[in-house]
């Protein structure tokens, strides 16, 4: 042990221990979630030398080899609780994502939460045993996240009981999920559903893309991946163009919103109800802005504390970086922003839970302050924690752009959240919409609950006489 | 209205109601800046295109008084005296640094002193002293274990230049004493110079 970093840790005032386990929510958790983790790293089938050192062609062999041996050793141990599922990837993966990743992340909870249950028998055996192996194509290469504008569309053609679904344009093509390219054989793609002559706006279609045998696209299927990309190289993103590929009409998902075999159409409860999985995506990414921010605060503290340089007092040794102001003040704030963060994203996850429990019992009253607050701290804090990470890369000098730091790693896989889910200003103005028609609800003397009630408070602050 | 509240700079709770504060004070001028927009006769969507700078600026201070609020919420379900302590530092930290970097909403909302705002870099530093001796296990509490973080830099064990070292004799290009392309491109060209 290095004998600085072991000298941080006698001088501490506090019980590691006790802060991991609130971190984690309780002492037991902590201790599953590192029984899990030493399954993982005790396990020679896990072990292979840096991505960094490899091809892309081989990181995203490794990625899918990963994602396969996950699957099986999951099984082997038993492990379904989503949290534990959640740890045993976590540390499975390390700085990257996984190529069966979006499978889990968006395709899953899709079926999950807008599967009629005649469909729930049919997708979720087989999406479950990876017979279906899925991702979700929304975006396109001309629209991304002012969703209504998406141009492909799915016509209900009632002769035959089947969508047609097409990309007529270039713009339309599907560009950027990832799993798209070469891993999945399904994708979950939102279109324009169009029948009896009428647009219905988005809706959600099945789209098989390859044989489930040979693997090969399917007729009027073009598939593949967009190529070299800022990071993420163990991930397939793909493109997907459609020529009038045709689907039962059962593929459509039709918890909510329904196409009756004469191709009359039955409105969903809540136009917001599309947006489950944004919601659910984009909570889940307060999270992911705390991990990738606690481990950056972490690298660049723990570097801090052994790395000695320059002259603080003449003739003295040279101190450790740690010491001087100008580094605590690079990478203080921002511990202090990743707990904020972690503590957030603990919110944000039993806030989800708790009202998708209402909107399964028919309560969608809070959806809107969730999807607004969702999408406001979804860009704040992955603006913030963005900027933290490069900060704390040059925090570590030189050595903070070798690969070996993991913190060029840490940033080019985390800073796609910045656009992806909702374009961060966009996702800041959808906030902004809802706190406007708030404070325009105060003004006609209604009180608000949740988040924002503060708008009813006219309080008035005096700064403190000095 | 009620009797008017003094801003305690060292204390959590006045500081979230300083950040609740601006907050209310960023909507309503965006409310207003969309409302002047509308009265200038032009559309709802133009109007909203030229109030974007307001609304972003609402939106960002919502989501940050709701960070500084949820975060000293966590601090009342925290039971351990040292834990508290650490973390009340850090709330405090990370609260007053974030009025640095918004001091101009907090002095326009009039819910500072520009004199406050010297009091409160001082206050910072003194914060940055207290949480130096416990920075260490702030970030080992997060518990990464070393195959999670993957990087030498950040070592549990602190060891960095030797692994350093281990690592770059580990890349590829070293896997020969002498790359190929020297005997392909660098010695055919020495022996026609």
């Amino acid at each position: 042990m290095n004998p600085d970093i072991r000298r941080e840790r006698e001088n501490a005032t506090f019980n590691t221990e006790i802060l991991t386990n609130i971190l984690d929510g309780c002492a037991e958790k902590t201790k599953r979630r590192r029984e899990i983790e030493s399954l993982v790293v005790s396990d020679p089938d896990f072990q292979h030398d840096d991505l960094n050192f490899m091809s892309r062609s081989e990181r995203y062999d490794a990625a899918v080899k990963k994602s396969s041996q996950m699957i099986m050793k999951l099984r082997d141990y038993g492990i379904s609780d989503p949290e534990e599922i959640y740890f045993y990837k976590r540390i499975a993966r390390g700085n990257f994502h996984e190529a069966f990743g979006l499978h889990y992340t968006m395709f899953l909870p899709t079926l999950y939460s807008q599967c009629t249950p005649e469909q729930r028998k049919k997708w979720l055996p087989l999406a479950e045993n990876f017979k279906a192996l899925g991702t979700y194509a929304q975006t396109e290469l001309g629209h991304g996240t002012h969703i209504r504008k998406l141009e492909t569309t799915a016509t209900y053609d009632p002769s035959t009981q089947e969508f047609v679904l097409n990309c007529p344009t270039v713009t339309s093509i599907k560009w950027w999920p990832g799993g798209l390219g070469k891993t999945s054989n399904h994708a979950i793609v939102l279109a324009q559903l169009y029948t009896q002559g009428k647009c219905h706006g988005l809706h959600a279609f099945i789209v098989p893309i390859r044989c489930m045998k040979t693997h090969q696209p399917l007729p009027g299927v073009t598939v593949g991946d967009i190529g070299p990309k800022f990071g993420f190289d163990e991930v397939d993103n793909g493109y997907l163009k459609l020529d009038n590929v045709r689907i039962p009409r059962e593929n459509m998902l039709m918890k909510y919103a329904q196409v009756e075999p004469d191709g009359s159409y039955l409105k969903p409860p809540s136009d917001k109800l599309t947006y489950g999985t944004m919601v659910f995506i984009r909570a889940m990414i307060v999270g992911e802005s705390a991990r990738a921010l606690s481990k950056s605060c972490t690298i660049a503290i723990r570097y801090s504390a052994v790395r000695h340089q320059s002259e603080l007092r003449p003739g003295e040794p040279e101190p450790q970086i740690l010491d001087y102001q100008a580094q605590q003040y690079k990478l203080f704030p921002l511990l202090a922003a990743a707990y904020a963060f972690t503590f957030v994203g603990q919110y944000m996850s039993n806030t989800y839970h708790r009202i998708t429990g209402d909107i399964n019992q028919g309560d969608f009253s809070q959806l809107p302050e969730l999807h607004a607050l969702a999408a406001g701290l979804k860009a704040f804090t992955t603006w913030a924690a963005n900027a933290g990470i490069e900060v704390c890369r040059m925090a570590c000098g030189g050595h903070g752009y070798s690969r070996c730091s993991s913190l060029p790693d840490i940033y080019v896989t985390f800073t796609p959240t910045c656009t992806y889910e909702g374009e961060n200003t966009v996702m800041m103005l959808q906030t902004a919409r809802y706190l406007v028609k708030c404070y325009r609800q105060v003004r006609e003397g209604q009180q608000l609950s949740g988040t924002v009630s503060y708008l009813n408070e006219p309080q008035r602050l005096q700064p403190q006489p000095v | 209205s009620s009797r008017p509240t003094v801003v305690n700079i060292n204390d959590l709770a006045s500081l979230v109601e300083a950040y609740k504060l601006r907050a209310a004070k960023l909507v309503e001028v965006a409310a207003k800046s969309l409302q002047g927009e509308l009265q200038r006769s032009i559309s709802q969507e133009d109007a909203w295109n030229n109030s974007s700078i307001e609304l972003v600026r609402a939106s960002d201070a919502h989501c940050h008084y709701v960070v500084v609020e949820l975060f000293a919420a966590k601090l009342s379900e925290i039971s351990d005296t040292a834990v508290h302590s650490v973390l009340n530092t850090l709330a405090l930290l990370y609260a007053l640094h974030g009025i640095t970097l918004n001091s101009g909403d907090f002095l326009q909302a009039g819910l500072l002193t520009v004199p406050q705002l010297s009091q409160i870099t001082q206050r910072i530093k003194a914060l940055m002293v207290e949480i130096r001796p416990n920075a260490v296990a702030l970030v080992d509490s997060f518990d990464y274990r070393d195959e999670t973080l993957n990087s030498v830099l950040g070592r549990y064990d602190g060891n960095v230049y030797e692994s350093m070292f281990e690592w770059a004799k580990r890349s590829p290009l070293n896997r020969t004493e002498v790359h190929e392309s020297y005997y392909k491109y660098m010695k055919p060209l020495r022996s026609k110079l």
